[in-house]
């Protein structure tokens, strides 16, 4: 960006920004609308901090969300936030994380291996629970996942935890009966406990491209996604996907992954994303 | 679709007899748009668009057929050129077993496919032995365990130790149980952890796989361009394994990987059970792509 001060901001200068954005992942119609708004602030001027706060601004205000990263939670009784997402964007390991990080609060935690269909996802999510120390609810391989969540209802509400996080298979969005699945596990949650799931969120790999925006829309028509989890961003990959998801859908990010380790999740901070994808 | 964008951007060329420069730029940007809304990286999208600019200026417009049908085409054919040459086969080694390395990001898909080419490889009468070397992952030796049960192919473990030797130690294994192709899962890591991408030279070094596949994610956006780039310049590929083209992924990052690396895309994944793996094929990858 600081290539970019002195530069007269003609056509080409608006290619270049055009360039920096769509390979940021933003894709062409949000990247379209930046560039058409900057040309028409600056057209002719010449480059400079202002423009670049300009920038900065217009996509911290499509990021900003009031609510920050904190986690709607129950009146009374048990929370319940549900995570889904496409396969391999890191929800079983996003889920190690979370309960890391609201154990800080000194809540008592459950994890449900709701995935009873990959190879050993249950035993995936039962080490990390033992690493983070809560407690986990799982069934049998090939077990209907919805059995899996009433079961983990139960429990929560039997034994008074603070927040039960449930554990989903991977799924590609166009995969009707497998979301239809997941619509189950969401309605035996909302019956067995009233207002829950309290929070929805969409596990989404920084790494995607523009297809994370179908999966953002499928995934929030089919059980109302409320948030992002966005992975990866320890990558290269700028993520610049939850633009047009902010803008389109209306899902904030909540966290960010940042690596593999069970720390490695950080609140949201748009500041911080919008100079890590200008840069 | 694309020849509809296109029908509405150059319906006026109708009247004319050939492509000129002027006349197909709103086409060509109709192209560029469709393009990167399919995530193909910008950087590769620009050098397609100026050689596909050149094959479209001059072309003599066919009478009986559309303008935006005759661009249509003469990208179609393009894309499909870049996208190959196609070679499905692996070439076996003919002196002792022949070693398959699967190298890739985090859960691009590298242990399913892993599973996935040794159904393949054990319908075509080999002999494969599956090697966990993926010590870091949670469950990742067990997950590689229930595959290779799954499919009544051995798989090589070790709980613990160094990646490096778990791979030596399983082409030991193999050569000593008469196993003729040995298939290596490796845990996903990051093209930018220079630790983990020496591990994988060291890996490379030490028990010489005949080939290295880099595994990629069909939904991947332009950083495909990066990661790849970056394995390739370490590990110098073999081949590409483009996962996850089940759902409606346009899949640009098949052309980029293509474009920035030449490595051959010799296989997709088309779904989560292991019998979903076919060969690639440029027709139909660039029909899913040009949407
Ligand atoms: N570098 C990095 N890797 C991550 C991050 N989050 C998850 N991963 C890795 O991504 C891979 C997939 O993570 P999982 O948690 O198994 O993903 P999942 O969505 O549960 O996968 P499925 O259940 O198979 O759909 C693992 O190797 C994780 O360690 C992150 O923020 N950064
Ligand atoms: N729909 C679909 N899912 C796939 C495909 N290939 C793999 N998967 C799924 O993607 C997820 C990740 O697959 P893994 O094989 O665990 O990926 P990985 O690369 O070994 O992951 P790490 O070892 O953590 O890096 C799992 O849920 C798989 O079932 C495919 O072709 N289509
Ligand atoms: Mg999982
Ligand atoms: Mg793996």
């Amino acid at each position: 960006v600081r290539s970019w001060f002195g530069r007269k901001v003609d056509a080409s200068f608006l290619e270049d920004l055009e360039a920096r954005l769509i390979q940021a992942d933003v894709g062409v119609a949000a990247t379209g609308r930046i560039v058409a708004r900057v040309q028409e602030s600056f057209a002719d001027k010449t480059a400079g901090e202002d423009l670049v706060e300009f920038v900065r601004n217009e996509l911290k205000a499509l990021l900003d969300d009031p609510r920050k990263s904190t986690l709607a939670e129950a009146e009374t009784g048990p929370t319940v936030y549900l995570i889904a997402g496409v396969n391999g964007s890191g929800k079983t390991t996003s889920i190690a994380k979370l309960s890391q990080r609201l154990k800080e609060g000194n809540r008592t935690i459950l994890l449900a291996a709701c995935d009873t269909f990959r190879a050993a996802a249950s035993d995936q999510l039962e080490i990390w629970a033992g690493r983070a120390g809560v407690d986990l609810v799982k069934g049998s391989p090939g077990a209907d996942p919805a059995s899996v969540a009433h079961d983990a209802c139960d429990r929560a509400l039997a034994r008074k935890i603070d927040v039960l996080i449930v554990d989903t298979a991977g799924r590609l969005h166009t995969q009707q009966h497998l979301m239809r699945e997941l619509e189950k596990v969401r309605n035996v949650i909302s019956r067995k406990i009233p207002g829950s799931p309290h929070e929805v969120l969409l596990v989404l790999d920084a790494t995607n491209g523009q297809n994370a925006i179908r999966q953002a829309e499928i995934f929030t028509k089919s059980i109302g996604c409320t948030g992002v989890i966005l992975t990866k961003l320890d990558g290269t990959a700028k993520g610049g996907i939850v633009v047009s998801i902010r803008q389109t859908i209306g899902l904030p990010v909540k966290f960010v992954g940042v690596g593999e380790g069970i720390d490695d999740l950080q609140p949201f901070d748009p500041s911080a994303f919008v100079d890590s994808l200008l840069e | 679709d694309m020849q509809k964008r296109l029908a509405g951007a150059i319906g006026r060329f109708r009247a004319r007899g050939i492509l000129t420069e002027a006349n197909i730029q709103d086409g060509l940007k109709e192209v560029r748009d469709a393009l990167l809304e399919a995530d193909v990286n910008f950087q590769v999208v620009q050098e397609f668009m100026a050689e596909v600019g050149k094959k479209a200026v001059g072309a003599q417009l066919i009478r009986s057929v559309r303008p935006e049908q005759q661009i249509v085409k003469i990208v179609h054919d393009e894309l499909v050129n870049l996208m190959g040459p196609v070679d499905p086969t692996i070439r076996f080694s003919n002196s002792g077993p022949t070693v398959l390395m699967l190298c890739g990001l985090q859960g691009s898909g590298k242990t399913t496919t892993c599973g996935k080419l040794a159904r393949l490889l054990a319908a075509q009468g080999r002999k494969p032995l599956l090697v966990a070397a993926d010590l870091q992952r949670p469950a990742a030796v067990e997950q590689l365990r229930l595959i290779g049960n799954q499919l009544g192919v051995p798989v090589y473990t070790e709980e613990k130790g160094d990646p490096v030797a778990v791979c030596q130690n399983g082409v030991a294994e193999a050569n000593r149980r008469n196993l003729d192709t040995v298939i290596l899962d490796t845990a996903g890591r990051l093209h930018v952890d220079d630790e983990l991408m020496n591990e994988l030279t060291r890996i490379e070094k030490k028990v010489k796989p005949h080939q290295v596949y880099f595994v990629c994610d069909a939904l991947t956006g332009q950083d495909a361009v990066s990661s790849a780039g970056v394995f390739n310049e370490a590990l110098e590929l073999d081949g590409v394994i483009l996962t996850k083209l089940d759902g409606d992924a346009r899949g640009g990052a098949a052309l980029s990987v293509k474009k920035v690396t030449g490595v051959p895309i010799k296989f997709v994944g088309k779904g989560e059970k292991l019998d979903k793996i076919e060969s690639f094929d440029p027709e139909r990858m660039v029909g899913q792509m040009l949407g």
